[in-house]
């Protein structure tokens, strides 16, 4: 499973359509501070199916929508959508290629799209559901986690187990 | 599936203690069950000796050797069940130079079977990646993606990035 | 004394406005008493805008803005009542370049009250010092200090000590 | 009130004797992961009276002694003494320079001493009461320390007033 390319708009400070493409081994994401490089993560991490406003850093749900700045206003939809090779048939979808998109309202309206046709958040997160990537423990590495994953405490044992047996 | 599990734990340890090996150069590790009776319960204490000190518990680790140590832990959990892609976030923050080389390292040894997202302010690991991008605001409080493809030859102007190190 | 505490408190506010600043380039900052009539024992919210952005929540702000905020905070109420001496342990990690030469200036600002101890991998923060030590481990496990004087035109060999920047 | 020199001997990563000399301004202390450096820090809380082995990263309090490397047995004793210039009379004492020390055996036996005259530990933070050094709370500050200070707990509140009113 190949990760291709990435669309984010209204999600955070990305205002504009933001179009990232991905090929294989290492991409470098840099910047100042401030300039929405976790932002990335988030939306990755929000378009996976993320429920927890906490692990998207905000207070409530509606807070990943651009909410404007001294030049714009807020918008009113937050949309990622994140295109998947399935090469090595880790999916099990006859897609090549499969195209995930998660759409939030300021209303609260969510709608959710495996190549373009509706479905609901658990249909996405059923879908990634073996892969290690719907998970948050090691496929998301954040620094602020050193001392958590060294801790005794039941998560990182939870971490260990539940992810790799 | 105890049995299951008390192999996984096994082949966990041995990848821990090589990984901590090739940051450290040697030393002891060992993961150790609090409750060896009730495995899926138990809680797990994790011993780290970095090469030639002797350290009682890891809390005495300084910053950097935490921040390896943990990385160290991550991946060898990693190699049981690679996830297809892994997002790394400043995880080389608290690192020094050679320890950054060496993480930069790890990370190209897998990716044959992974994609890495790293973000970094840190000239040593953006030099490993295959694809860099840059995330500006020009507009105050809008992001803005920049591509600088680092195949082959090319060397990106890191300049206007204004990059940490 | 409440009145006193009342007066601490605004030139605490003004001091975090102004330092905030210096970091951000403007923006907007407030100190707010959760419960003004028991000033001595009410929670202290913190609102902090960078120029330009509309964050609803600190907990939006990255985490190169966050430390800059923290810094800002512990130097406004350092202005009150300057300690003899200050320590900084790594303080300027999760900071881009020019954050980091804001950060070393901002101290030295201070160095006519106070002497400033600074732990930093950053060449910035080094470049900011008047006495630079080294420590390494020549002997395994046993710490040893070189004392490089920095003053005036002298400039240190930094190579042997494998700084991260 | 100006430091002026650290003495360290047998404590933690320090098992020979280590001499630092402080000039006005700012001091950077740099080097690899794991050299020592946060352990300076240590020192200096140590020698001021901290009684937290918690704060001074270990399990207990015994474990500041230098415990033994690969070449070197453990020590039954760790020493550290500062002298202070008390050159704008902060010091409610006659003294121009005082000088503080503090000794720990694995017995668990302290010694205590100002101007070599044995003392309680007492007189020791009692000495430092008014000058914002005997506390943790803004003339210590650490990257971890960055959450706590941005939270809306009463930990921040108590630093805001209590140290600054
Ligand atoms: N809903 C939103 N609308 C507009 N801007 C937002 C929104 N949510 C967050 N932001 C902005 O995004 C910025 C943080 O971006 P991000 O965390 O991605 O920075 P970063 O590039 O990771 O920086 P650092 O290097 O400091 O970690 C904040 O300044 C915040 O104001
Ligand atoms: N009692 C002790 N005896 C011997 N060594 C000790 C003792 N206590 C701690 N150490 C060693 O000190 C080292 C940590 O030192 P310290 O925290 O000062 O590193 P640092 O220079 O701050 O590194 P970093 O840049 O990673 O923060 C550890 O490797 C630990 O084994
Ligand atoms: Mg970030
Ligand atoms: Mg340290």
């Amino acid at each position: 499973l190949q990760l291709k390319r990435l669309e984010i708009q209204g999600f955070k400070s990305f205002a504009d359509k933001t179009v990232l493409e991905f090929g294989p081994g290492i991409t470098a994401i840099v910047g100042p501070n401030g300039c929405g490089k976790t932002n990335i993560l988030d939306s990755i991490r929000w378009v996976l199916g993320e429920q927890s406003s906490k692990l998207l850093r905000c207070d409530r749900m509606e807070n990943v929508i651009f909410n404007g700045s001294e030049n714009r206003k807020a918008v009113g939809m937050a949309s990622v959508s994140m295109t998947l090779v399935n090469n090595r048939g880790t999916l099990p979808v006859e897609y090549d290629e499969i195209t995930i998109k998660r759409e939030l309202f300021r209303s609260g309206e969510s709608n959710y799209y495996i190549n373009k046709t509706a479905c609901r958040l658990k249909d996405i997160t059923d879908l990634f559901m073996d892969t290690g990537l719907g998970s948050h423990v090691y496929s998301i590495i954040e620094q602020s986690q050193v001392d958590l994953i060294l801790s005794n405490k039941p998560a990182l044992r939870r971490m260990l187990f539940e992810e790799a047996a | 599936s105890e049995s299951r599990f008390r192999e996984t734990f096994k082949t966990i340890q041995d990848n821990f203690a090589h990984l901590f090996t090739r940051f450290f150069g040697g030393g002891q590790t060992a993961l150790v069950l609090s409750d060896p009776n009730k495995p899926l319960e138990s809680g797990i204490e994790i011993i780290a000796q970095p090469r030639g000190k002797r350290p009682q518990s890891i809390t005495q680790l300084s910053g950097g050797e935490r921040a390896l140590t943990a990385i160290a832990l991550v991946f060898a959990i990693f190699m049981v069940k690679p996830s297809p892609f892994c997002i790394l976030d400043e995880v080389d923050a608290p690192l020094d130079e050679n320890n950054v080389l060496r993480y930069a390292e790890l990370i190209r040894d897998f990716t044959h079977r992974s994609q890495f997202l790293t973000i970094t302010h840190s000239k040593r690991t953006m030099e490993a990646a295959q694809t860099l991008y840059g995330v500006t605001m020009e507009e105050v409080g809008v992001s803005k993606i920049i591509s600088m493809r680092l195949q082959e030859e090319e060397q990106p102007t890191l300049d206007l990035l204004e990059v940490s190190s």
